[in-house]
């Protein structure tokens, strides 16, 4: 895994309570060509497909993972079986190859459970302009798929791959009760990333 | 790029979830930025798949206009998930060596109170000047005084009720740089020390003095700028 600045350490967590029916896991792809080591595909799935709600760029040049996201959320957003993420590469202002691509992603994810049909959103983040070097990403998404868990470990793996210039994996969950269920412990878990072009405008 | 993925094991009600999310961002991933800079991938996705909820317990949903019960206590806990998530992202900003935390407060709502937080974060000048622990209030107020909001009848920024102070992360008494449009003879000495701390807070109060109308806050969050954030980007190449 990436070194983590001694400075940036305070803000990663050493333990978490993960939500129950998650599964998550990283393979490496290569997918820029100076990365021979780091995970760079990351997929988290649920058992049983479920809502979903998402928000997306307000960005006119929209990316292909996000207009494929936001379509497929639109037909399907009680029946999601999860994301599946690249590093590296941004697939943007990439036409309509980077759409093709971005639906072999969400395919290959899908695959890896036995949908026949697509069930899974698609993000990609990294340089814009390139495409994606999908021959790459594919069997690494198969390698993912084979690596899923639902501990610590597995949560930081996949906050890990889906960086770009981050310099620490960001990884937050808590577990909570509700009003009306005093008894049952729920839990909640999120991974992001970012740290430049950072001015979400989302809707 | 910012891209997000939450998760929980709550049984929520899809129209319910669309909602919390949408609520949740706007005062999370929605109020911050490193550079000003909004990116063709942004994504943030929130699943529910219900896992941890017994059989007969009955999904999150929101039942009246206003937010009560489960679907209010998620709110707090989706929320506070976010903003942790978000304030992470700003921590980490390329280059950053401070985590700045604006807070606009008026009673001409909350849209000018944001437009102006939002100002304040991408002004160059203002994240250059904390970069070199500067109390440069004077681009604070440059930087209110540009906002885009389209100008209504009532102006959204007042010169005369305008109040700018630093404030120390650590909650004690902030330095009032700026009283009604008036500046302060500023205790140099304290502005060095506030800067001098990895994290700084800018108060800005747009109608101080006016009477009319209920106050709201915008809490928007954004990093300094230095050296180092043109030597990573002067060579990310498409």
């Amino acid at each position: 895994q990436r070194s983590i600045p001694v400075a940036k350490q305070k803000y990663v967590p050493s333990s978490g309570s993960y939500p129950k029916g998650f599964i998550v896991g990283a393979a490496h792809a290569g997918v820029k060509p100076s990365n021979t080591e780091y995970d760079d595909v990351a997929l988290i799935i649920t058992r049983k497909p479920c809502h979903t709600a998402a928000v997306f760029t307000t960005n006119r040049f929209k990316a292909a993972p996000v207009t494929y996201s936001m379509k497929f959320l639109k037909n399907n957003e009680s029946h999601i079986r999860g994301v599946v993420i690249n590093s590296g590469c941004a697939n943007a202002v990439t036409g309509d190859v980077g759409m093709k691509h971005a639906k072999e992603m969400a395919a290959e994810a899908s695959k890896c459970f036995g949908d026949e049909l697509p069930s899974t959103l698609v993000m990609s983040t990294g340089v814009i302009g390139q495409t994606l070097p999908i021959e790459k990403i594919v069997p690494a998404i198969a390698e993912a798929a084979r690596a899923l868990g639902s501990d610590h470990q597995h949560w930081m793996k996949t906050a890990q791959a889906i960086c770009t210039t981050d310099t620490f994996p960001k990884l937050v969950s808590r577990s909570f009760r509700l009003p009306s269920d005093p008894e049952t412990e729920y839990r909640i878990a999120g991974v992001t990333k970012g740290a430049g072009m950072i001015h979400p405008n989302m809707a | 790029t910012l891209l997000g993925v939450i998760c929980t094991d709550v049984k929520v009600e899809q129209k319910t979830l669309k909602k919390l999310l949408s609520l949740a961002n706007a005062g999370s991933f929605n109020s911050i930025s490193v550079d000003g800079e909004m990116s063709t991938n942004d994504t943030v996705a929130l699943l529910a798949n219900g896992a941890a909820a017994p059989e007969d317990v009955a999904a999150v949903n929101i039942t009246s206009k206003t937010l009560d019960g489960d679907a209010k206590a998620l709110l707090g806990v989706l929320s506070e998930v976010m903003q942790d998530l978000a304030r992470l992202v700003v921590c980490d900003g390329e280059g950053a060596t401070k985590l700045i935390t604006i807070r606009v407060r008026t009673t001409r709502g909350m849209e000018s109170a944001k437009s102006a937080a939002s100002r304040i974060a991408r002004s160059l000048l203002v994240k250059t000047a904390l970069y070199g622990k500067d109390a440069n209030w004077g681009r604070i107020l440059s930087a209110i005084g540009a906002i885009d909001v389209p100008m209504q009848e009532v102006e959204e920024v007042v010169p005369h009720q305008t109040t700018v102070s630093f404030a120390p992360a650590d909650g004690s008494a902030p330095l009032p740089l700026v009283t009604r449009g008036t500046p302060e003879q500023v205790d140099e000495a304290r502005a060095s020390e506030i800067l001098e701390a990895d994290k700084v807070e800018i108060l800005v109060d747009l109608a101080d003095g006016n009477v009319k109308g209920d106050t709201v806050e915008c809490v928007f969050r954004t990093c300094d700028l230095s050296h180092e954030y043109i030597s990573i980007n002067a060579d990310y190449r498409s």
